[in-house]
């Protein structure tokens, strides 16, 4: 059930995008923040066999089965979050990365993520003045259970507030802008401790970033189940 | 064969500042590559910035201890060609027919020009994207590469005021990239705003038919019993022929120590 070989034919010097078919698992091992159970990580991999040339690529990625859903709480005006059904209370720390002179090793952001779980800690928040943080990083946030918090590169301090008062309108190049976001979700989207994408820090993103970021970001249409069609919960994930 | 898969290019780096290296980048990477880390080229950090370099080879002093950060010159008043760096590497690969050589960075801050044994390449502005150039076309056929790439800081490093404030003179907030570089709260003015090879570098050999950005999306049913694992991805032939594809996925869970349960 767990492996599936299909075939593909593709065109000369052409790109296709290929769908499994759905792969059923019975009661899989669930991925749980820290604190609440085990952070279960299954190795998944993809291979591409060419006809008459072999093995020509290969890709593997850990993979978290876990549902996390959140939403704004009328009552209150905060976030409350939910992971494989269970509410969670949030015990978080505040991330701008790990050196002001990117010296970012695999090393160090084991040693921090880490401190931040014997914390008791199930959240780092990735500050929108920092970085979108690396792969090493959600790994690491991975194996200890810290759900991210991942912030786009907007600030209130730089993007229309200060003295004088800056640009409100972001970055110059929009374009850039969104050709990055798509290209750091990408890079980033296959981790379970991945939890919620934010415009940016303390400010709204312009109208048109914000609705492309929004748009881009929404659930599709295909894994929105009746179960959760029928909730009137707003900005359910 | 070369086998298929990365190697990280994470040592070896030599860097200059621009304005030091009085050749082209077709000259390093063909008849007058640094020969080490002799005046002005030096071991640089990549991944890592300019300041990182320099403070490696104590050029500078580290920024964060002290009040050393106000030792070092800033962008503002230096220009951008003060910070505007060569980086340099060699790297061995030879390859097979139907193979295909990747040169991938990561990221970049902000934009470079890459030269690989002569030829250019231009690497667009952007801190947060990754660039993926296909040079199986220009590698030598001996097998020995040389790689310079020439670092350009971001467009609008702006100016730190007296009092310093948060994001400096706000000018930092025109590029796409990091914000805190031009100071915030607790956080001093970063000299070089970062500028840099600042994540990974790494050549990908793979045969004609490459996977990209697989998605992978779980679904869940009467009460996390019936649970679906959804996996989509790009595949992209190289060839100039139909490509005949068995493409597999294999989903496996380590219960303990070396056993996996498939």
């Amino acid at each position: 059930e767990h492996l599936q070989t299909r075939h593909v034919s593709i065109p000369a010097g052409k790109s296709v995008q290929y769908t499994f078919p759905e792969l059923f698992f019975y009661k899989p091992n669930l991925w749980w923040p820290n604190g609440m159970g085990k952070q279960s990580l299954y190795n998944v991999i993809i291979t591409v066999d060419v006809e008459g040339y072999g093995e020509s690529d290969s890709w593997s990625h850990l993979f978290g089965f876990r549902k996390i859903e959140s939403y704004i709480d009328s009552g209150t005006g905060g976030r409350l979050f939910k992971v494989n059904g269970q509410p969670i209370f949030i015990r978080g720390g505040n991330w701008i990365l790990s050196d002001g002179l990117l010296r970012l090793s695999r090393k160090r952001y084991k040693t921090d993520i880490k401190f931040h779980a014997d914390m008791n800690f199930n959240m780092i928040r990735c500050w929108g003045g920092g970085l979108a943080e690396r792969p090493e990083f959600y790994h690491y946030c991975d194996i200890y259970g810290l759900l991210v918090w991942q912030e786009f590169w907007i600030t209130g301090d730089v993007d229309g507030r200060g003295v004088p008062v800056s640009n409100p309108d972001g970055p110059l190049d929009h374009d850039l802008f969104l050709l990055c976001a798509r290209d750091t979700i990408k890079l980033l989207r296959n981790h379970p401790s991945l939890a919620l994408w934010v415009g940016g820090n303390e400010q709204v993103p312009p109208p048109d970033l914000n609705n492309a970021l929004k748009n881009d970001l929404k659930l599709h249409p295909y894994f929105v189940t009746s179960e959760e069609a029928g909730k009137s919960i707003q900005g359910l994930s | 064969m070369a086998e298929i898969g990365k190697i990280v290019l994470d040592s070896g780096w030599l860097a200059a500042r621009s304005t030091e290296v009085q050749l082209t980048g077709t000259q390093l990477t063909t008849t007058h590559p640094p020969s080490g880390p002799t005046s002005p080229w030096m071991e640089a950090a990549v991944p890592g910035t300019v300041l990182g370099t320099l403070v490696k080879n104590k050029v500078v002093p580290d920024p964060f201890y002290g009040l050393e950060n106000e030792t070092i010159i800033d962008i503002a008043d230096s220009g951008r060609e003060y910070y505007t760096f060569w980086f340099f590497t060699t790297f061995e690969r030879k390859l097979s027919g139907n193979q295909h050589l990747l040169l991938n960075f990561r990221a970049i801050n902000y934009s470079a020009e890459v030269y690989l044994n002569g030829h250019k390449k231009v690497l667009p502005k952007g801190m947060f994207r990754r660039h993926s150039l296909d040079v199986t076309d220009i590698l030598n056929p001996d097998g020995q590469n040389l790689l310079a790439v020439l670092v350009h800081p971001p467009d609008h490093p702006g100016e730190i005021p007296p009092e310093g404030g948060q994001g400096g003179d706000h000018e930092i907030g025109k590029d796409v990239a990091t914000q805190y570089v031009e100071g915030w709260d607790w956080i001093v003015p970063i000299r070089d705003r970062n500028t840099g090879i600042w994540d990974e570098v790494s050549i990908y050999i793979t045969g004609p038919v490459k996977i990209i950005d697989p998605h992978l999306v779980s679904t869940f049913f009467d009460g996390y019993k019936r649970v679906y694992l959804h996996a989509t991805t790009e595949l992209e032939n190289k060839s100039a022929w139909v490509a005949e594809c068995n493409l597999t996925i294999q989903v496996s869970l380590e219960l303990e120590g070396s056993i996996c349960l498939v």
